[in-house]
């Protein structure tokens, strides 16, 4: 038996909305840790690391470890028919092939139930070891969704290089290039519109600009990203979600031919 | 531009 209640509801729209269009299919993972996805896109190019704790949740009961494979666009269907201020319950029996969705509106004057057929999916877990980057750049996600944005008009590809004199995000395309370089500021009014650098040694890596963009669709779930550098390693790329745990998103470079 | 690298080159399945 499972039955995960989360009263910001919009929490979970939220992170469909940010890992649906890089990841088609899914496992939902259930344990008493929290539940937790973990997937590649099509290409192996890019993989979606999500946590949501068990203690973000007002109510949180999983008997026993429980896989739940799920298609996203359908999960997306359902949860766009909750309000976004409803309370969102996720209910599923042990062996059972379906997953019940319950929307709860805050003055509890209207109740809807989705079910939801579940799928089997043959994926692939990796283990992912803790590492130490290089570089840890600390942004607000708005800014770094504007960079991959703009950058994406011009180029395919952006050089990331991060320096004693900031972070660089390059581009070259037919049109021309474009460099924008975002220096350390830590004094501003507010903490989440500051750049923190924090570099062990200088780093460049080449990443395709269109898995950058769609990892920026995680950008309502934070206020801030964290981008790890490593030049052996892929880019990680990390919202967090308040209280509950974290989207991270690992993109593998591109090397010279 | 450049060769694209995979995800399981750098992490194996568990």
């Amino acid at each position: 038996m499972l039955e995960l209640r989360l009263v910001q509801g919009s929490l979970l729209k939220k992170v469909l909305e940010a890992i649906r269009e890089l990841v088609t299919d899914a496992n939902f993972d259930c344990s008493a840790t929290g539940f937790s996805l973990q997937a590649m896109d099509s290409s192996h190019v890019a993989l979606v690391a999500l946590l949501l704790r068990s203690e973000g949740f007002e109510h949180y009961r999983c008997d026993r470890n429980l896989s739940m494979g799920m298609n996203l666009n359908n999960v997306s269907k359902m949860l766009r028919c909750a309000g976004n201020n409803d309370i969102i319950t996720v209910k599923a029996d042990d062996g059972s092939d379906t997953v019940t969705f319950m929307f709860e509106s805050p003055n509890q004057d209207k109740i809807a139930d989705f079910e939801m057929k579940l799928m089997d999916i043959d994926s692939e877990h990796l283990g992912i070891p803790d590492a130490e980057y290089q570089a840890i750049v600390r942004m607000p996600s708005s800014e770094f969704a504007r960079i991959c944005k703009d950058l994406s008009s011009i180029g395919d590809t952006v050089i990331i290089s991060v320096t004693k004199e900031g972070v660089k995000f390059s581009t070259a395309g037919d049109i021309g290039t474009a460099n924008i370089v975002c220096r350390q500021n830590k004094t501003v009014d507010k903490p989440e519109e500051a750049t923190i650098i924090e570099m062990q040694e200088p780093v460049s890596l080449t990443f395709a600009l269109r898995y950058m963009n769609s990892f920026t669709k995680a950008t309502p779930l934070s206020e801030t990203v964290t981008i790890s550098l490593s030049s052996d390693l892929p880019v990680v790329v990390e919202y967090k979600i308040a209280e509950m745990g974290y989207i991270r998103f690992y993109l593998a470079p591109k090397i010279e031919e | 531009t450049g060769v694209q690298l995979s995800i399981t080159e750098f992490y194996r399945s568990e």
